[in-house]
């Protein structure tokens, strides 16, 4: 089947969910390279947490974790 | 499960409570009873307990609020988070707040059963950060509508209150709280499945409340509970096959048979089974698989099946017959059956049968773990 790309407002709400629970941080300019870095880590991390298949992407398994309705605590400890 | 940052507690097990305001979806009474049974869910198995106090400072502080209320942890309208709670430690540690854009509900109608909410929220108030057990009320989705007075927490949650607080000690021993439930594990060698059936090309594997989903694309099962999919739905189901000429899957349980269409139940269900043709008798159908070669579906009913014309939509004659008169060497009852890549699979105990209708062959027996890779 095709692999569809995430679209701009997957990106969105998925960093806005990775800042909210997996502390993802804003990173801008030349640290940028690092934030995509960071943000696969992240991904990653909540894959391995919701036993998805660990891909560190947006694929459809993850966006549609993200989209469930869940409690406002991070699943990592703060 | 799994505690906070140096797993923070409270120094005491006598904890007070407050309802510092109410959300207009429930009524004063129905919010005041979901409260008071979420902390009690806590308090059957630690030794905690909980006061109401209606004025001054509680341990736990419960309100409801929108958008930006007071935490810098401000809410996101309606759905995504639902509430949030804050660790033991004085002041804001412990309090709950609900956010007020969500519908919570009393019942298992549409919106979000405060009961559940609050349960888990409470469980941070004690201490307990979230689990990744998706049978655990501490795993951070929203998991559904269970009955207050019947609910009984999984063995996860208590694990970890019990890890913090230790075990009730007023449990009467002669009146022992039901068993709490456990999350079945797809590596376990003993595993008998309920059921199983394709969905659009994924297969599901059903047990007790859970079922996990196989994709050809992914190398993992992924485990749910069944509610958080098909709120409608019951736990424990009998069987479920996917037919070839409408695509719908038939999830049976009991005399009643529920039709999904993708991840709606379709209105008119659930049906009694006589609908299908089955004979009024027939209290339970064991498990129930799609042939795409014959177009027939085959239901197992104790040591017997029956075959059933999907285009026509009637049993055919000349059944019920003796399960091992169309599949030798399969004897007795059939847990759960299904068809893969031209191949029949049938399951008993914790063993699948492969098997091919055209050839009457047995080919092949199987552990779950064929399918359920772990």
């Amino acid at each position: 089947v095709p692999l569809l790309s995430p679209t701009e407002e997957d990106e969105t709400l998925a960093d806005s969910y990775l800042k909210r629970f997996y502390n993802l941080t804003e990173q801008v300019g030349s640290k940028a390279r690092n934030g995509l870095f960071e943000r696969y880590e992240k991904v990653s991390e909540m894959q391995r947490f919701f036993r998805l298949k660990v891909t560190g992407t947006l694929d459809h398994e993850t966006m549609h974790m993200m989209k469930k309705p869940r409690c406002g605590v991070p699943d990592v400890a703060a | 499960f799994s505690t906070f940052q140096n797993s923070p507690k409270w120094q005491t097990n006598q904890l007070t409570y407050r309802i510092v305001n109410y959300t207009p979806d429930m009524s004063a009474s129905e919010v005041d009873f979901s409260i008071e049974k979420a902390l009690q869910v806590w308090a059957k198995v630690s030794p905690l307990t909980f006061t109401r106090i209606y004025s001054g400072n509680a341990d736990i502080m419960v309100s409801f609020g929108g958008r930006e209320h007071g935490d810098f942890y401000p809410f996101d309208g309606p759905d995504g988070t639902l509430a949030h709670a804050f660790a033991p430690s004085p002041g804001i540690g412990g309090d709950a707040h609900f956010d007020e854009d969500e519908t919570f509900t009393f019942g298992s109608s549409r919106g979000y059963n405060l009961f559940m909410v609050a349960a888990h929220e409470f469980g941070h108030s004690m201490g307990l950060s979230h689990s990744n057990d998706v049978g655990a009320l501490m795993y951070p989705i929203y998991q559904g509508y269970n009955d207050p007075n019947t609910y009984v927490l999984p063995r996860d949650d208590v694990n970890g209150i019990q890890s913090l607080y230790g075990p009730n000690s007023d449990v009467n021993p002669d009146k022992p709280d039901p068993k709490p439930p456990t999350t079945p594990d797809a590596c376990d060698p003993t595993l008998v499945l309920d059921a199983v059936t394709t969905l659009r090309g994924e297969q599901m594997f059903f047990k007790d409340r859970f079922f996990w989903r196989v994709n050809s694309q992914s190398s993992t099962a992924q485990q749910n509970v069944i509610k958080t999919y098909w709120p409608e739905l019951p736990d424990n189901v009998d069987a479920a096959y996917e037919s070839g000429e409408n695509y719908n899957v038939y999830i049976f349980k009991g005399s009643q048979v529920w039709a999904l269409s993708g991840y709606d139940v379709i209105r008119g269900y659930p049906k009694s089974l006589s609908s299908l043709g089955l004979p009024r008798t027939v209290r339970k159908v064991d498990a129930a698989f799609y042939d795409e070669q014959s177009r027939k579906t085959f239901f197992f009913i104790d040591e017997n099946y029956y075959s059933y014309d999907e285009a026509r939509k009637t049993m055919d004659d000349g059944f019920p017959k003796r399960i091992g008169d169309g599949f030798p060497g399969i004897g007795g009852k059939v847990a759960a059956a299904f068809q893969n890549q031209g191949y029949t699979y049938l399951f008993k105990g914790p063993y699948v049968y492969e098997f091919s209708l055209r050839s009457k062959r047995l080919y092949r027996v199987l552990r779950n773990s064929y399918f359920l890779t772990c």
